[in-house]
């Protein structure tokens, strides 16, 4: 699974999720990438969202609208994509993870999975990494 | 506003021969989408040229690189949302072209709908004149090769318990 989440200079926010599913999955089961609100949301007043991990579990508890919901109710990004993903973990037993733009342009991301591969391009710095704690950064 | 571009290659326990290659392709997306953005381009247009851009490298698992289903089969889904007018895009169980996110932008942009799903989607596709390319050209060896240990595994484990395996989800998408 791939994702985008992008603001642009007018303050607009787009996100789009691609996956390729997992290795021996029933014919027609579909994960999270496809659906609004779980593998994908975004929107101007709030923030963008797109998620990566188990499907099942990011299916059964909305984690791209579970994110924007805490931050509708003022939670910054990173705490928001950090608790979706505990939530996510302690009720459903998955593992996974996300990235996000908020409104004001914070960039976040987590995951509850041994790595995820992710990159950020914010004030002409790109930053980038892939193990827990792992965070490279160079002029753009 | 200060553009702000945020890219995921996946989150598993991606094994260490392709950290690096993995690392590369998500500062190249970011790289490319920030691009689009500080030269006034839209966050649309900046998602779906990063995203095209992860799926045509095949160390991630989407379009080339996409895992194979118990059939032996790839099924790839995508979705795309615009946070200002809220309109989206999505399509699921498409089996072959290159790039489902091109697909699902087309989904968003010329119907009413938000998902198409299977033979619709690839219909809708051809609709679309999208080029289709031979599902085989998507195929990586180490797909194949994880493929194949799948089966290795699960017909051992039948065997072993006798039991219709209904689902091995290991894991994640």
């Amino acid at each position: 699974t791939v994702g985008a989440v992008v603001m642009d200079c007018n303050g607009r926010i787009a996100a789009a999720t691609s996956t390729g599913g997992i290795t021996g999955k029933r014919v027609g089961r579909v994960g999270d990438s496809p659906l609004i609100g779980s593998g994908t949301f975004a929107i101007d007043e709030i923030g963008g969202v797109s998620c990566t991990g188990h499907g099942e579990s990011i299916i059964k508890i909305c984690l791209a609208k579970h994110v924007i919901c805490l931050m509708e109710n003022g939670m910054n990004a990173q705490n928001a994509v950090e608790q979706s993903l505990q939530f996510m973990n302690s009720r459903v037993k998955g593992a996974g993870g996300a990235i996000c733009i908020s409104a004001s342009g914070e960039a976040a991301f987590h995951f509850t999975t041994e790595r995820m591969a992710w990159a950020i391009a914010k004030a002409n710095v790109l930053s980038w990494g892939l193990d827990p704690n792992e965070h490279n950064t160079e002029m753009m | 506003v200060e553009p702000v571009v945020v890219i995921h290659g996946g989150a598993w326990a991606i094994p260490e021969k392709i950290c690096d290659a993995s690392r590369n392709g998500v500062k190249l997306a970011a790289r490319k989408a920030y691009e689009i953005v500080k030269s006034g381009g839209s966050a649309l247009d900046a998602v779906e040229a990063a995203v095209i851009l992860l799926e045509n490298e095949p160390v991630f698992d989407a379009g080339k690189g996409s895992c194979l289903n118990a059939a032996g089969e790839i099924e790839m889904d995508a979705s795309i949302m615009d946070g200002t007018s809220l309109k989206a895009g999505a399509i699921a169980a498409v089996t072959n072209i290159n790039n489902p996110i091109s697909l699902a932008r087309l989904v968003m942009e010329k119907t009413d709908h938000c998902l198409l799903v299977g033979e619709g989607a690839n219909m809708f596709a051809k609709e679309c004149n999208v080029p289709s390319v031979d599902p085989s050209t998507l195929i990586t060896e180490d797909c194949l090769e994880e493929w194949k240990t799948f089966q290795k595994y699960t017909s051992a484990v039948d065997s072993l318990f006798n039991n219709q395996i209904n689902s091995l989800t290991i894991g994640h998408d």
